[in-house]
């Protein structure tokens, strides 16, 4: 899936960086400094409706062009994640422990059409 | 609300980046406390030493992944008897965690300073309140220290118990061998470090209980 370009109107995944000590938590979450807060953003016309992602397989592109020409789409399609990846954390409870663990599904890494 | 420039998902007028910045920032929260199942931030009131701190981040094993659902903490003790540096002392943990987790590595690390007389015998036993006197102790674990530094003596994880209180307190009995003069009793004092950087700390491995875990063993 392409970054999202200001100009891109079709599905694509914005990044977006966020750094703790912007949120004012560096005083708890020792690891890491900041994390990839990306979403999913566009529009999915219906003949992009299903594909994983722009860069579709040749299956899916022909398989869109069939839809592309009902001209009756079954219903709306969303640009949605279709991949993920967890985020280690080591930050501090609030018994002053520290906590080691992976959040599972965090980063958003490739959007596509539902 | 943004002029001219069109939400490329809704096509409603774009929202102004001041805007779009604090509403991430929000969401960026969100999603974070969702994910370490917390209702709000952590007030960290006492912060650990950064030295205990750093060197205690050394001991978690670097680039192992926590197991699918598990987390490794790591809790310093607080010492609740009066001298800070004695051998024999009862240590106290935070951990309200134990209760609702499954632990399965549990390791207690120790400074033990260069005084050592020669073979030092540890017993660490779990010290838990509210039990008739004689059953107020558990040994846990019966070690011999012959070195000074850095010691991790291994706990056994079915041993370790949470308590309702989420207080966790492990008495530590020691004794040198037998071959040391009563002159070495007055150095006795100075076996364990306690105070500082060098203070005692728990490394456990633990599990999110899979839910009705504790029936089925019940039933």
């Amino acid at each position: 899936t392409p970054t999202c370009e200001p100009e891109t109107p079709l599905c694509c995944r914005r990044d977006y960086y966020v750094d703790f000590q912007e949120l004012g938590w560096r005083d708890w979450i020792l690891q890491p400094e900041g994390y990839q807060l990306n979403y999913c953003s566009g529009q999915c016309p219906p003949h992009l409706a299903g594909s994983p992602g722009i860069a579709a397989s040749f299956h899916s592109a022909v398989f869109n062009l069939l839809k592309a020409n009902n001209p009756w789409p079954a219903g709306t399609s969303c640009c949605v994640p279709t991949a993920r990846r967890p985020l280690s954390l080591l930050y501090l409870d609030h018994n002053g422990n520290v906590v080691k663990t992976d959040v599972p599904d965090m980063v958003v890494e490739a959007c596509g059409c539902s | 609300q943004g002029t001219g420039s069109a939400c490329p998902s809704c096509g409603g007028p774009a929202l102004a980046l001041q805007a779009e910045r604090a509403l991430v920032l929000e969401l960026a929260k969100q999603q974070i406390l969702k994910g370490l199942h917390l209702t709000s931030r952590p007030k960290i009131t006492h912060p650990p030493p950064q030295a205990a701190l750093t060197r205690a981040l050394r001991r978690l094993q670097p680039g192992t992944t926590a197991p699918r659902k598990g987390e490794e903490v790591i809790s310093f003790a607080t010492i609740t008897d009066s001298s800070t540096s004695t051998c024999s002392s009862m240590l106290t943990f935070h951990l309200s965690t134990l209760q609702s987790h499954h632990l399965y590595h549990a390791r207690l690390w120790l400074h033990v300073l260069p005084t050592l007389p020669s073979t030092l015998h540890l017993k660490i036993f779990q010290w838990s309140p509210g039990r008739r006197r004689r059953e107020s102790h558990a040994l846990l674990a019966e070690h011999q220290v012959t070195t000074p530094g850095w010691h991790a003596l291994i706990l056994p994880s079915g041993g370790l118990r949470g308590e309702e209180s989420g207080v966790v307190k492990l008495w530590l009995d020691c004794r040198p061998s037998e071959d040391n003069s009563t002159a070495a009793t007055g150095r006795l004092r100075q076996l364990l470090d306690t105070a500082g950087h060098h203070r005692p700390f728990l490394e456990l491995k633990i599990q999110a209980k899979e839910p009705g875990a504790g029936r089925t063993k019940r039933r």
